[in-house]
């Protein structure tokens, strides 16, 4: 464990947060892509399976346990309790655009072909990936509330302080897991387009709004 | 070595 695995995985926390306080606080979902959040509970499930075969760590644990029971949690929020928020007709992108392709690389291009690992590496792609359709969302309807966009920072810099992890891992242990680091790389760049206005706009006091 | 990966990373 480094300092950037570290403010990486407390970014992650940070950013689940801001979006279950947004919901909680404003008792709405608007602007929020339920889609995203279906696919990252689908990342969490099929990629902490291993809390039942390997013992990492208790903070290993705790943060495992964390993420999948709060997207679940942001589910349940999205879909049943403030359901009548739920800005639907903006959250279009096909979800299986993205799980079908994602799952056939998971099969082709992993470490090991067995089931745990291959969900693994599922999980990695599918994450890569799974912001998509809130950035479409946001894209659509040209405009993210300030709440929105500082917790899709918060989500962009977790796996951005990850590949500065991976560097030190590099050059420090020899360690280096390069499913993790190409999918981590493209995740981040995605988030590239979304960190330029957010410097731009919101860190000075504007609400984050797309050229039309 | 990217051999023998262990997920220890979340």
């Amino acid at each position: 464990m480094n300092v950037f695995r570290l403010s990486g995985d407390v970014s992650h926390l940070l950013a689940i947060l801001i979006l279950l306080m947004k919901i909680w606080k404003t008792r709405s979902c608007a602007g929020i892509s339920g889609k995203s959040q279906i696919l990252f509970a689908l990342v969490y499930t099929t990629r902490y399976l291993d809390l039942f075969t390997s013992f990492i760590s208790p903070y290993n644990t705790a943060m495992k346990v964390f993420f999948i029971a709060s997207s679940y949690a942001t589910i349940y929020l999205i879909y049943l309790k403030f359901k009548a928020t739920y800005d639907r007709n903006h959250d279009t992108f096909r979800m299986e655009f993205l799980v079908l392709p994602v799952l056939v690389l998971a099969f082709v291009v992993n470490h090991d072909f067995t089931p745990l690992e291959i969900l693994w590496t599922f999980s990695i792609y599918l994450e890569s990936v799974a912001i998509l359709p809130q950035l479409f969302m946001v894209s659509k309807t040209g405009q993210a509330e300030t709440i929105t966009s500082h917790y899709l920072f918060a989500l962009g810099m977790y796996r951005a302080l990850y590949i500065v992890n991976w560097v030190y891992r590099y050059y420090f242990e020899g360690f280096y897991d390069l499913i993790a680091i190409i999918a981590g790389v493209v995740q981040t760049v995605l988030y590239c387009d979304f960190f330029y206005l957010y410097v731009t706009k919101v860190l000075k006091g504007k609400q984050l709004t797309l050229p039309a | 070595a990217d051999a023998d990966v262990a997920h220890d990373e979340l």
